[in-house]
C-alpha cells in the first residue's frame, strides 16, 4: 500500500498545511502518484491551495502535477458519537481505498484535537510535525522547568501521539517513524535558537522523535498560495540574486526533508 | 463594567496569546486592574504564561503585576450538547462576575471552532484578531479571486464573527469593535507584503473591522515564555545596541496597540 505520511500538530500555525502541500509537489516532481486527504475541511488550506492550482493550470493552459485530493469534513449530523466516529472511519477508510493505488498519501491534519484528526494519526507511517521556533510551540510537547533544565512531563500533543502509537500497534501496524521539523526558522536570533534546538534534542530521546532542520522563515513558502504553486514549481534561475539565494536555500530545504523520511522508510 | 478586550482568530498560531499576554502586561503597568480569561483550556499558552510569570516572581521574591486570571475548559463530561453548552455558558458567567470590578477582561480564545469560543466572541467590546501577513490566513476571513483581484466572499471566520455580532446585537449589547492586526510582519518582504495589505484594506471595508499595522516579528515577543515576562517588563536599555533598537520598536508597536482599543472605546 502507499507510504503514508502526516502532517500532525495540534499547535496551530505550526506549518502543516504548508509542509503538506511542499511534500505533495516534490513527490510529484519525483514521478511519484500522490494521493492527499486534508482532514481540516473546515479550513481547507490544503484543499484550497490544490483547487488554486488546478485552476491555475485550467486558465493557463499548462500541465501541472496534481495529487488525487480528497476532503473528510468532520461527522457533524450525526444522533449519537458513536455514529459520529463511525462515520469518520468509513470515510477515510474509503478514502485510503480510493487512494490504494497511489506510491504516497499525505494527511494534513487541523490544529486542533478531535477523533478524525486522532484517526489520521493512526494511519502514518511517517508523522512529520513542523514546529516554530518557540518555547510557546515547545509547551505542547512537554512541560520544561527551565531552571531546572529538565523535562517535567509530556504535554497534550505528545500524548495524543503516543495514545495513536498504542493503538496502532495494538492494531498490528508498524511503528510510526516521527520526524519533528523546526519551521519558520530565523536567520537572526542566535540565541533563542540554540535554546529551542538544546531542548527539542532532549525532548527527541524522551518522547521518541528525531529532530530534522527544516524550513527558514521565506516568503516564498507562502507567497504562491493564490496560485496554488510552490517554489519547486519556478524556474531553477528564479528572479534575481537575492530571490535565486533564498529560492535555492528553499530548494534545499524541501529536498533535505524528503531524504529524511525517505531514511526512516529504509531504517523501518 | 470592564471594557473586555477578546483575542480571536480561527486560524491557529496568528498571534493570540502572545497578543493577549502583552495586552494584559501593558494594561497592568498603565495601572489598571485586569481580569484574564483563557478559554482554550488544553493548550493553556495564557495560563501557563502567566503560572510562569507568578512562578518567576516567587522564586526571584519580586513584584510583578499580575491578571486575575480564570481558565474555563470545555465542558466534556456533559450528557447531551445542551448540557455541555449551559454548562460552559455557566462558567463563563462566573468568571465575569468573579472579575466584575477590573477595568479590562481579557479573553484568550482557541484557535479553532467551538461554542465556548463563540460565547466569549459574544462578550467583546474590542475583538483583536491578530493575523499572519499570508494569503493562508486571509483565506479565513474571505474567498478571493487574486487573478480578477475580487473578494467573492466572506469566509469561516469572519461568518463566525457576523454571526456572534448578531447574537450580541439581539441580547441588545453594544456594537463590536473589530480590529485585525498584523503580526510577524517581515522587516524583507516588500511585495508579499503590500499585496496583503491591498486585500485587507478592500476586505476592512467589506467586512467591517479596521486595520491595526500590529507586530513585526520579532524573537522578543516569545522568548521570554519561560519567565513569564513581557519586553514591557524589562529595563529600557536592553542590552546593547542591536537588542536596544528591537526592544523600542516593539515596545512602540504595543503602545500603538494599546492606543488604537482605547480610540474605538472613544469612538464608541
Ligand atoms: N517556512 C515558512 N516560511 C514562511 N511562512 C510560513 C512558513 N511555514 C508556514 N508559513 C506561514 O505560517 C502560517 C501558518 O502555516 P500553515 O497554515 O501551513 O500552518 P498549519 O499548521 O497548517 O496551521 P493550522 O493549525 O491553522 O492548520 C501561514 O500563514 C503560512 O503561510
Ligand atoms: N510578533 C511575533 N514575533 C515573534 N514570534 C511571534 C510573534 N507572535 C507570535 N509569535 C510566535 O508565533 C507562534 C504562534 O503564536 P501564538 O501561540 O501566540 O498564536 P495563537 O494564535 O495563540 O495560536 P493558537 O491558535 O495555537 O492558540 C508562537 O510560537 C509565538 O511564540
Ligand atoms: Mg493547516
Ligand atoms: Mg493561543
Amino acid at each position: 500500500g502507499p507510504h503514508v505520511i502526516v502532517l500532525g500538530n495540534e499547535k496551530g500555525g505550526s506549518g502543516k498545511s504548508t509542509t503538506a502541500m511542499h511534500l505533495i509537489v516534490a513527490l510529484l516532481k519525483a514521478g511519484h502518484q500522490v494521493g492527499a486527504i486534508d482532514l481540516d475541511a473546515r479550513q481547507g488550506t490544503l484543499s484550497r491551495q490544490v483547487e488554486n492550482r488546478r485552476t491555475f493550470a485550467q486558465r493557463n493552459d499548462l500541465r501541472l502535477d496534481l495529487p488525487e485530493m480528497r476532503t473528510i469534513d468532520r461527522a457533524r449530523d450525526a444522533d449519537t458519537r458513536a455514529d459520529a466516529e463511525r462515520q469518520e472511519r468509513d470515510a477515510l477508510s474509503a478514502a485510503m481505498d480510493d487512494l490504494g493505488s497511489c506510491a504516497f498519501v499525505v494527511i494534513d491534519t487541523p490544529g486542533s484535537d478531535s477523533h478524525l484528526s486522532r484517526l489520521g494519526h493512526t494511519l502514518a507511517d511517517t508523522l512529520v510535525t513542523p514546529l516554530n521556533d518557540s518555547f510557546l510551540d515547545l509547551d505542547l510537547l512537554a512541560r520544561i522547568d527551565h531552571d531546572a533544565k529538565k523535562i517535567l512531563s509530556p504535554s497534550v500533543y505528545s500524548q495524543m501521539v503516543w495514545e495513536q502509537r498504542q493503538a496502532r500497534a495494538q492494531a498490528g501496524g508498524r511503528p510510526i517513524d516521527w520526524i519533528v521539523m523546526r519551521n519558520r526558522l530565523s536567520h537572526l536570533d542566535a540565541r533563542n535558537k540554540r535554546d529551542v534546538g538544546r531542548l527539542l534534542d532532549q525532548l527527541a530521546k524522551r518522547i521518541s522523535f528525531r529532530v530534522a532542520p527544516g524550513f527558514g522563515e521565506r516568503v516564498i513558502f507562502r507567497e504562491l498560495f493564490p496560485k496554488g504553486l510552490t517554489l519547486l514549481d519556478l524556474r531553477e534561475s528564479g528572479t534575481g540574486v537575492n530571490m535565486t539565494m533564498s529560492h535555492m536555500a528553499a530548494r534545499q530545504e524541501v529536498r533535505a526533508l524528503l531524504s529524511e523520511i525517505g531514511h526512516g522508510s529504509e531504517a523501518a
